[in-house]
Formats: C-alpha cells, sequence, structure tokens
C-alpha cells in the first residue's frame, strides 16, 4: 500500500536492492533544465530526509554548469534531480542549467553547444524537453540530430521524455487530422522514455500504460534497421490500430521504453507536493537506472553503454523489461474516427510504452552480458 | 538571398506578448551552425561504437576526435569568417568541435547580415527573449556553409509537470476516479 509513487515505491517496482547504487568514483549522470527552471538543495534534502531511508544516496547535486537562480525552486526542476538521485543513487550528479544568457540564446541550443564545448561530462543525461516535430525546420531537426549522434559517439547515454499528449494531433492543410509527434523524442539517436500508472494506484501493481504517454512515428527520421521486426510485428499483432493515414508507419518509432509517470511525491520549495505527473517523472527514473548499469560496467572495466538502441534494445526480450504493459492506450486527434484514441500497449515492443518498463537485475545482466 | 529555414514555424507562444522592435545599437546574441564534414561517417561509427558485434563496440570517440571528424572544412570556416568580417562581426567564439560560432553583434548589424529578420522583444512575465518574426535571408555564398542561424524564432520551450488532481479539480488520482 502506498500514497503514491516515492523512491521506495519505485525502487521496490523496478527491483532494486537497497545495495544497487553508485560505488564507483567516476560515474555520473546529469539533468538539464531550461527556462529559468532551478532546483534548491534545501529540498533535495527534505526530499531524500522524508523519502529516501532504506538506499544510500547522496543528498546534493555536485556541480551545476550554467546560472542557477536566487528565486523560487521549479517543480521541474525539483522533480528531475530528485527522482535521477534516487534511481542512481549515490551516483555524482551535474544539473545543466541554460536559461540563455541574452535574450536571442535558443536554450536548448546552448545545451547543445556545451555538450560540443566540454571534454568531461556525466556519462547519462536525463531531458525532459520536446517540441513539436512540425514546428521545427527541417535543417534544425536534422543538425541537432547530428549533434546527438555526436553525443553518442562519445559514448553519452541520453534520455529524452516522449511527451504529454500521447500520439498529438494535428490539423493538415486540407483540414485533415494526423497525429503529431515530439522531437528530440523522435531522433533515432537518443533514448526515449514513455509513461505508464499502477493498475491499482495505491498498491505497487502491475503496470498500465499511461493515457498521456507520447509516443508514435516521426515523419522526418526514418525507421533505423533494429526497430523494422519489432514495429512490423506491432502493425501486424495490434488488435486496433488508428488509420494508417494519420501516422508514418516507416518512421522512427518512439518510445524505447517506459517507467512510471503518475503520481509522484516531489519536494519543493520545501513543501512535499502530491500527485505530480508526467513524462518528465519517468524520463530521471530511466536515466537513473542507466547510470547505475553504467556504474557496474565501468567498475568491471568496461565501457560505458553508450546509444542503448542498437545494441541493446533490439535484443531485449520481454525477460528483460518485464513484466510486459499490456494494457491501456493513449490519448489522439478529438474526432469521428479515431475519438480520441492513439495507439494501445501490446505485449512486446509498442508505440506508448516501447519496450516495457525496466525490471533492474535483469536489464542489468542483459547490458552486462 | 537564400533561406535556410523556410520551413521554421515562428508563432508566438501563448503568455508572450511583443515589446516592440530592438534598437539598432542593442547587441543580441546569434548561433551559426556551420556544416559539418563526414555525417555519413559519423553515423556509420555511432553503429560500431554501439553494437557489441562490432570490433569497434564500445571504443567511444573524445571530444578532440569528434572534432577531428566533424569539423568544417577550411573553406567553410574561412567564407564564414569572411562574411562576418566583411559586417564588421568580430565578437566570435567557436565550440570545441568548431561547428557552432556564436557572435555577439548589434541588431541592426543582425538586420543586415540576416535580410528579412527584424528583431523584437517578446515579454513573458519576467522572461524576455528576443525574437524574429519575419524569415530570415543568408547571402547565396553560404548556402553550401551554414544549416541554420540559431536565435531567430525558436522560443524557449516551456516544460509543464502537472499535478492532475489539482488540474482537473479532483484531489484524487485518475485510476482510482474511473473505476468509481
Amino acid at each position: 500500500f502506498h500514497l503514491g509513487v516515492t523512491p521506495a515505491v519505485i525502487r521496490q517496482r523496478y527491483n532494486l536492492t537497497d545495495g544497487d547504487v553508485g560505488t564507483f568514483q567516476n560515474s555520473s549522470q546529469a539533468c538539464a533544465q531550461f527556462l529559468e527552471q532551478y532546483f534548491h538543495q534545501a529540498d533535495l534534502s527534505e526530499f531524500m530526509h522524508l523519502f529516501g531511508g532504506g538506499f544510500p544516496h547522496r543528498c546534493s547535486v555536485d556541480r551545476v554548469v550554467g546560472r542557477q537562480g536566487q528565486g523560487k525552486a521549479g517543480l521541474e526542476a525539483s522533480l528531475d534531480v530528485e527522482y535521477l538521485m534516487s534511481t542512481g543513487a549515490n551516483i555524482s550528479t551535474w544539473v545543466f542549467s541554460t536559461a540563455g544568457r541574452h535574450e536571442s540564446q535558443e536554450p536548448f541550443l546552448q545545451w547543445l553547444l556545451l555538450l560540443s564545448n566540454m571534454s568531461a561530462l556525466p556519462w547519462v543525461h536525463s531531458v525532459s524537453y520536446g517540441d513539436d516535430e512540425d514546428s521545427l525546420s527541417r535543417a534544425y531537426l536534422e543538425r541537432v540530430n547530428v549533434e546527438f549522434m555526436k553525443a553518442a559517439a562519445r559514448g553519452l547515454s541520453i534520455l529524452f521524455a516522449s511527451g504529454d499528449l500521447g500520439a498529438g494531433c494535428r490539423t493538415t492543410s486540407e483540414g485533415k487530422h494526423v497525429f503529431r509527434p515530439s522531437f528530440p523524442a523522435s531522433s533515432p539517436y537518443v533514448t526515449t522514455v514513455g509513461g505508464t500508472s499502477f493498475r491499482d494506484p495505491f498498491l505497487v501493481s502491475a503496470e498500465v500504460s499511461d493515457y498521456i504517454s507520447g509516443g508514435g512515428f516521426s515523419n522526418v527520421f526514418p525507421m533505423p534497421s533494429y526497430q523494422a521486426a519489432a514495429v512490423k510485428r506491432y502493425l501486424s499483432v495490434a488488435p486496433r490500430l488508428p488509420p494508417s493515414t494519420y501516422y508514418n508507419s516507416t518512421g522512427r518509432a518512439y518510445p524505447d521504453l517506459a517507467a512510471l509517470s503518475d503520481n509522484y511525491w516531489v519536494v519543493t520549495n520545501r513543501i512535499p507536493v502530491p500527485w505530480v505527473s508526467g513524462t518528465s517523472a519517468s524520463t530521471p527514473v530511466v536515466a537513473g537506472l542507466i547510470a547505475l548499469i553504467n556504474d557496474q560496467r565501468l567498475r568491471r572495466g568496461r565501457p560505458p553503454p553508450g546509444l542503448p538502441q542498437p545494441r541493446t534494445l533490439q535484443g531485449i526480450t520481454s525477460r528483460t523489461l518485464s513484466p510486459q504493459v499490456t494494457q491501456g492506450c493513449h490519448l489522439s486527434c478529438l474526432d469521428a474516427t479515431v475519438e480520441g484514441q492513439g495507439f494501445c500497449a501490446a505485449p512486446s515492443w509498442d508505440p506508448v510504452t516501447g519496450w516495457g518498463t525496466p525490471n533492474f537485475p535483469e536489464l542489468l545482466r542483459a547490458m552486462l552480458g | 538571398g537564400w533561406a535556410p529555414e523556410p520551413d521554421q514555424l515562428f508563432r508566438t507562444p501563448a503568455g508572450w506578448s511583443d515589446a516592440g522592435r530592438l534598437a539598432p545599437s542593442e547587441t543580441l546574441s546569434l548561433t551559426f551552425a556551420l556544416r559539418q564534414r563526414n555525417v555519413q561517417r559519423l553515423a556509420r561509427l555511432v553503429q560500431q561504437v554501439s553494437s557489441p558485434d562490432s570490433a569497434k563496440y564500445g571504443q567511444f570517440l573524445s571530444l578532440a576526435d569528434v572534432q577531428a571528424l566533424v569539423a568544417p572544412s577550411p573553406l567553410t570556416l574561412g567564407t564564414v569568417q569572411k562574411w562576418l568580417d566583411r559586417h564588421g562581426v568580430w565578437d566570435c567564439r567557436a565550440v570545441s568541435t568548431m561547428d557552432f560560432l556564436q557572435c555577439q553583434l548589434p541588431a541592426g548589424t543582425a538586420e543586415r547580415l540576416l535580410p528579412g529578420a527584424q528583431f523584437h522583444r517578446y515579454r513573458n512575465g519576467t522572461l524576455s527573449s528576443v525574437r524574429s518574426p519575419s524569415p530570415y535571408t543568408l547571402s547565396e555564398e553560404l548556402q553550401e556553409h551554414v544549416d541554420f542561424v540559431g536565435g531567430l524564432h525558436r522560443f524557449p520551450a516551456e516544460r509543464k509537470v502537472v499535478s492532475r488532481a489539482w488540474a482537473s479539480g479532483r484531489m484524487w488520482p485518475r485510476r482510482a476516479t474511473r473505476s468509481t
């Protein structure tokens, strides 16, 4: 029984023991904040005091890159730091705070510039940021995609939230409805995290897909070969699919995996806030798990996981990410054809929860193997 | 001129309002994404270093390796540099990989550099952004050398975590509500 998602609930759900914490001194993880969204060390301390019992953890962020404002803490920033440091417990944590020094700077672009300018970076980055793919120019999308390639070539694991609008919806110039993919979630060179919720909201029970979980198919980036078989299977066995005119079934399919995204407790401005929801919550949770796996790999003298998709996700079976989330659908266009329903969860990969939610011991075994 | 981003939407997000055009002397910062080399090779390398069945698995590149691979050609660097010099833009810094150039310049110079652009200040509470509601163009000579210019159209994306119970006026998680 629980009254909302806390670190203890997450660690229980994803089978983390009290010993599953960082032990290698060179391990590191980071989250990125834009638009003057700040966290407070005091909130983190209070959060860990309230919810961090039972597992070794750190109570402070080791490094802030950029300017940390002195104003009120942001709920988003508090959420990122508190949950990244709960699954990625005892791992050195950085916060990139790039509000844009000049009014004319683009904060997200500033973060990309930092990646291209720093030789020593955390291995794992959690970013809860996204824009409609169709609102961005092709030149920008393709170039940012290359920036993610650069990061992947350096062994960095970058995780993005899949978005909170399900499949999304857009009206074309012909007046027809189509789904609306989100970027950078749709980049083939990042790992995209969707959302789930407990079937029984007060028990650490089975998970169902969260109706807000962003997912679908890119209209810009083609499907990488490592996704083809899983997507083909989904499209051939899914009992009810939206009409094919709503999405591009040959595009990069996302998310890659999912975690709980509903009903979190967050401490912000010294106040514990319940019922915080969104894939902004599931993304730092998964990023912390990847950082733990990275910690184990580094401790064994192995390279970090880098971009997990080609290497791991194509080989992942239901044994690794389990139990599978097979129930629930996400949001889409409110029209007579799809009636607000996008895609639905299914065994194996699906466009709502990806490969499912992590079973940490199995995921660790697969990624160490 | 040549428009690198003809398909980039400009829309003023909810909450932001136009506070007027910048004076020509006001300084702004532009980010030039310079054309990289060996992008296809980089994509292949990513597959190799990320695939356990590859001999290069786990052999990640350093920042210097990435720079050596993708840094723009001397022709690109020279062409952009000459173009900026011609407009009196000196205060520029490149990132380590040499493929982004960030320059500080007066708004009047920026509008001459990027014909079509017109810089306005937008406010949203205490936040302030300078953007151009009209599309920009670049000199034809830069078509092979610049991918896009940052700092003109895209507003900072706002993240919103929701507390669903509060947002909907219900003090109860939605699953419970649904089953009720």
